[in-house]
């Protein structure tokens, strides 16, 4: 989703 | 992941170790801000407050879980370290680094994505990461010498938010959807400010003298 692949960097 | 992400986070892991190198191995944080760091602490403290909560990969937690321990542990050396302590420069490091953080949580609450606990405080890292490093220019400024491995250290951070701004041009490119102009937005700003201190770091490696910042 959308929130997931920005939360995938450090 | 990608080439240029990996570069970031190899750079930034750089920095980190190259500042806890210095600290522990002479035993002296002269020129370090510990404002800066404490700063730093609190950005990877309320950035990786997910970190029990969702898993992304190993990697990604390993490299979390090493920001953190490194970024609480020189604020410890810093301020406890009976060498260390004595090597702070207190009454230069004098930047008002809490007024820095009440803007950005008003920033948070006004501007994110999400407005949920985590998201206001993961939005607040953001913001909080892109003035972390003001108290150490202008520890900078106000010291003047710069010894190596502290320019080396503020090079290195400054350069990480760098390869991540190509990393998000990468992925704008390559993953539809993928649109974040919060973090864009602060992570140019971040590498923004470090721009005069790359222009002194440039002109002091290619003229072969010592870093000195300008009054």
């Amino acid at each position: 989703s959308k929130d997931d692949d920005l939360k995938d960097e450090l | 992941m990608n080439i240029f992400r990996l570069a970031g986070d190899m750079t930034h892991l750089a920095s980190v170790l190259v500042l806890l190198l210095k600290i522990h191995t002479i035993k002296s944080c002269a020129g370090v801000s510990l404002k800066t760091q404490e700063l730093y602490a609190i950005v990877f403290a309320t950035r990786y407050l997910d970190i029990l909560t969702s898993f992304v990969s190993i990697y990604n937690t390993l490299m979390k879980l090493i920001f953190l321990g490194s970024s609480f542990s020189i604020v410890w050396y810093m301020k406890y370290h009976k060498t260390v302590r004595r090597t702070y420069d207190r009454d230069q490091d004098t930047f008002r680094h809490w007024f820095l953080m009440l803007p950005c949580l008003l920033l948070a609450l006004l501007i994110h994505e999400k407005f949920t606990f985590f998201e206001v405080l993961w939005t607040f890292s953001l913001y909080l990461e892109a003035v972390a490093i003001l108290p150490q220019l202008v520890l900078l400024q106000r010291t003047r010498n710069i010894d190596n491995l502290t320019g080396q250290y503020i090079f290195l951070l400054g350069g990480y938010r760098g390869f991540y701004i190509l990393n998000w041009i990468y992925r704008y490119f390559t993953e539809p959807h993928y649109v974040h102009w919060i973090t864009w937005i602060a992570g140019l700003v971040q590498t923004l400010l470090y721009a005069d201190f790359f222009y002194y770091y440039f002109l002091s490696w290619k003229n072969n003298k010592k870093l000195q910042l300008p009054a």
